[in-house]
This record gives C-alpha cells, structure tokens and sequence, in this order.
C-alpha cells in the first residue's frame, strides 16, 4: 500500500480537510488506514481523537526518542488509527536540524511497519521543516492541495522549485498530484487558476477531481467528523468520493 | 506611531491580505507606512515590489547578519516602502534558535528607527517561530485574523494560550485583536463563529469591522494590487477603510 503525504506551504488550502477525508473514504470501503498528525497545531488529531494532551502521547516522543511510531497509534471512531500530534514538535526544527539522518526517520519507520497493507496519509503542516521534510522523504505520492486562488497557485509554484531541488538527494522522482480544492464556478479566477495549472504541472500530474467550495467541508471539523458522517449527500462528500475513485482507478492506492 | 503584527499560526485566515490592505488604506488617507514581510513564502514582498532575488536584499541579512534594516527597504508604486522576504528566511529557526537574543532583535531596531512617525506592520509566516516571535516582541498591537471557521477559531485559542504563556517574558500585555475574516452571512457557522470570538476574548478585543468573503480580495494580489487600486468600490475595499477607521478612532493608530 502506498504512504501518501499532503503538503502545502501555503496556508489554509484543505492540507487537513483533505486528509481527514480521505481517511474517511478509505474507512467507509472497508480499509484500516492510518492517519499521521505531522502539524504541531494537531488539527487533525483534535477532530480524530482529541489532540493528545501530552508531547509523549505524540509524534513528537518518535522524532525526539525515538519511541516506536506503532506504539503511539490511538483508535478513532471510525476503522481509522491515528498518531497524533503536540505543539512541542514545533520545537523539532531547532532540536533536529535538517540533516539526512534528521529527515529520513519516518522513511526508515514506515519502510519496515509491521502492516504494510495499511494505507498510510500524512498531514503537514504550512511549511516546509524537518517535519514536511519527513514525509516527502517518506511517501511513495504527494498530494499537493491547492486551493483556486492566485496565492496558493504561488505556494505550488515554489513546492515544484523545492521538489526539483530536492530530488537529487532523494534519488527518485517524487510523484505528486495536484489537487484544486475551493472550486467556486461562479469565479472566472477559479478557472484560471485550474488552467495554470494543468499549463504548468501537465494533466497527468493534475487530478481530474476537483473539491467544489462547500460549507459542509468546513462544518464537519466543528462536529470532530469527517464529511462523510456530517453529510454523505453533500458535494463534499461526493467529491472526496471521487477523489478516493480516481487514486484506486490510477493504481496509487490499492 | 505603532507597531502593529498580523499573525495567526492557522494557515489562510487573511494574514497576508489584511497587512496588504491595511498598508493601502494609510497610504491612501496620505501616509507613508513601512510593510516588514518576515514570511519566507514572500507573498506580500511579491504583490508589492516583487519577492527579492537574494537572501541579502531581504530581511534575512537583518536577522543573519545584522545588516540595517532600513537599508532595506524598497519603494513600491503607492507611497508604502517595504522590507522584503526570501525563502532563506525559511533557516533561521535552526539558525538562531529562540534565545531572548535572538527573539528580540526586531524590536531593538524598530525601538530605534530613524523615522518613528512612519506606521509599520509586518506579515507574519503560518508559525510560532524565531520570525513571528521577533513581530511579537516588537509590536504595539497584534492584529489576529480569524477566518469564520472552525479551524481557525482553534488557532485563535492556541495563541491566546502562547501569548498568555509569552506576557511575562514580554513583562507587559500585549494589546491584541481579533479580526473577523471570510466572514459569509449565508452560513450559520460563521455567525456562531462570531459570538464564539466575543465570548471567549470579549467585546474590547474583537474589531467590530468584520471582513466579508469577497472576491476582489482574492484577485487583487493576482494584479499586484491592493484592493483599493484592485476595486475601490467593492466590500472588500471598503471594510478595510472601516477597519483603517477603526483603529483610528480607538487611538491605537494616528
Ligand atoms: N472545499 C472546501 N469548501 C469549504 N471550506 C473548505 C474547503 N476546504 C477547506 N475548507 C475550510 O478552509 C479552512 C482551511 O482548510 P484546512 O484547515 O484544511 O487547510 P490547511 O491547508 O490544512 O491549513 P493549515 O495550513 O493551517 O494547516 C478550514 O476551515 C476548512 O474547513
Ligand atoms: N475576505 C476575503 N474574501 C475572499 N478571499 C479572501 C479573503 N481574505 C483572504 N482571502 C483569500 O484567501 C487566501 C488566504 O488569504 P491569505 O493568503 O491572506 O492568508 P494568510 O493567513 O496570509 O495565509 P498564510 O498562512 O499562507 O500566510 C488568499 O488567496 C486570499 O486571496
Ligand atoms: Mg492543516
Ligand atoms: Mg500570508
């Protein structure tokens, strides 16, 4: 099974609406996937199963001591499990530094897990530390969300500048898709934004799924469920549906 | 005159927005305001004056080598100068740490600025390090942008908690605000999100200028404007002249 990241420097693009839900429709088929909190903010673990309250209850004990990332996973309502995340990991970038050992410990970790069956979907936080650093070197496909504005367009603009820097040191071509969220039809921006980017990334790398502008995405973490509990009918729903569709379709995820 | 910081560590709640058009509005009424942009990603630097090409045009000298910050300062088409910023600045977490030296650089330069009738304020990056700490330690007053939405409204009360935790190191309390922002009258949440605000912070420290969700601000940025030269007469254009107005008349701006 594929370790799938999902990085934006850019903030407030649907990084953590987008992992969330993904993790949900993975559930909803009938898989046991694994959510990873690489945000110190932990918004992802306060919706999944309340942030932990200690920093050793965290991702932070695996990157700081070393503890087994499997012995910090915690259940969720749904068949998701989750490692959470703690404010403290915002200390990671001065405790670590960003050398090779630093960046590739979640590599190395999810490179022998115990079921690697499992889906795994890694949420980082806007910017691009030890932390974001951890998963790219991690993942097998980087989803980068975008949301339809010309500041995001920006943010993903520099990502392909860092990747391109980086892939000399990882020694493989990171795949990654670009995923438009925000989708508004009544804006003529949105659909520039959607033309730039197939222009600039190509089709291939862009997904045919876009997630429409819907209050139900943003509602959903106020309830501390996905969309698919707050409002299966709704576009939200659908589209993360179709997202979860396109990846299987592609043979990304199995 | 004050200093002001716009910050908020939840990603795309209208920090970068709200400090391009708060520097509109004062050189607008015939001011000639000074943008520090301390995000590494250079969304402000690129909207008003292009994002510097070396890391020694940018504010990273002042922070890595100490170089004058008013050396740095560029002209942009309106009469707001600006320092700009570079993706290097991305390293000064691991640089210098978070020693009482290090987050206090900004504000001994800005304590002695050459011309301190010139209102100033800074952009701040997704993130509670060396960079926005520096914008804390310096500022007057803390403008903290709060998108009508869950999530971000979880931001808002982890600052609270950091800045509660910061006031004894900083030996004053920080004046701050909260600024409403994406505010849509459509959605229930973003009313609740509202009342949330005031009753957790108290009516003294949310602006009652509330930003409605409006599409030229959304554009602007892509023109390389701000909203004023983008659409003087739209409701984004005219809730930042209510919020210029606003501060105005509470004194904490002349
Ligand atoms: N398609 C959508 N429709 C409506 N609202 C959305 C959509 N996607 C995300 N949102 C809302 O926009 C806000 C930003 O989304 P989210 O927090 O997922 O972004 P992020 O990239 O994880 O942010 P950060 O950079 O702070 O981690 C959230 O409040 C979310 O509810
Ligand atoms: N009131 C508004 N109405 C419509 N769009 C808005 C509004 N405020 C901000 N936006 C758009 O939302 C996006 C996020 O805003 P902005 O980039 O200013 O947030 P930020 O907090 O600076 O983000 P970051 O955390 O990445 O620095 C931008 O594309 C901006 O154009
Ligand atoms: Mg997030
Ligand atoms: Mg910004």
């Amino acid at each position: 099974m594929a370790v799938i990241a999902v990085f934006n420097q850019k903030g407030g693009v649907g990084k953590t609406t987008s992992t969330l839900n993904l993790l949900g429709a993975l559930a909803r088929i009938g898989q046991r996937p694994i959510g990873i909190d690489l945000d110190p903010q932990a918004h992802l673990s306060g919706i999944l199963c309340g942030a932990p309250q200690h920093a050793e209850d965290s991702a932070y004990e695996f990157f700081a001591r070393g503890k087994s990332l499997w012995s910090l996973l915690r259940p969720t309502r749904s068949a998701t499990e989750i490692v959470g995340a703690h404010i403290e990991m915002s200390r990671l970038d001065s405790l670590l530094g960003k050398s090779m050992n630093a960046i590739t410990r979640l590599g190395v970790a999810l490179h022998r897990r115990p079921e690697p069956e499992r889906q795994i979907l890694i949420d980082c936080p806007p910017q691009l530390g030890v932390l974001s650093l951890n998963a790219m070197f991690a993942c097998d496909l980087l989803i980068v969300p975008v949301s339809a504005d010309f500041l995001a367009m920006q943010g993903a603009r520099s990502i392909d500048h860092a990747l391109n820097a980086l892939e000399p040191v990882l020694k493989r071509r990171l795949p990654r898709r670009y995923l438009l969220t925000r989708f508004d039809t009544r804006r003529r921006m949105c659909a520039t934004i959607a033309e730039q980017l197939v222009a600039e990334f190509g089709a291939a790398d862009v997904f045919e799924t876009r997630i429409a502008e819907n209050v139900s995405l943003a509602e959903s973490p106020w309830m501390k469920m996905d969309v698919f509990e707050h409002a299966p009918a709704s576009r939200g729903a659908i589209a993360y549906e179709a997202l979860l569709g396109e990846l299987l379709g592609s043979g990304l995820v199995n």
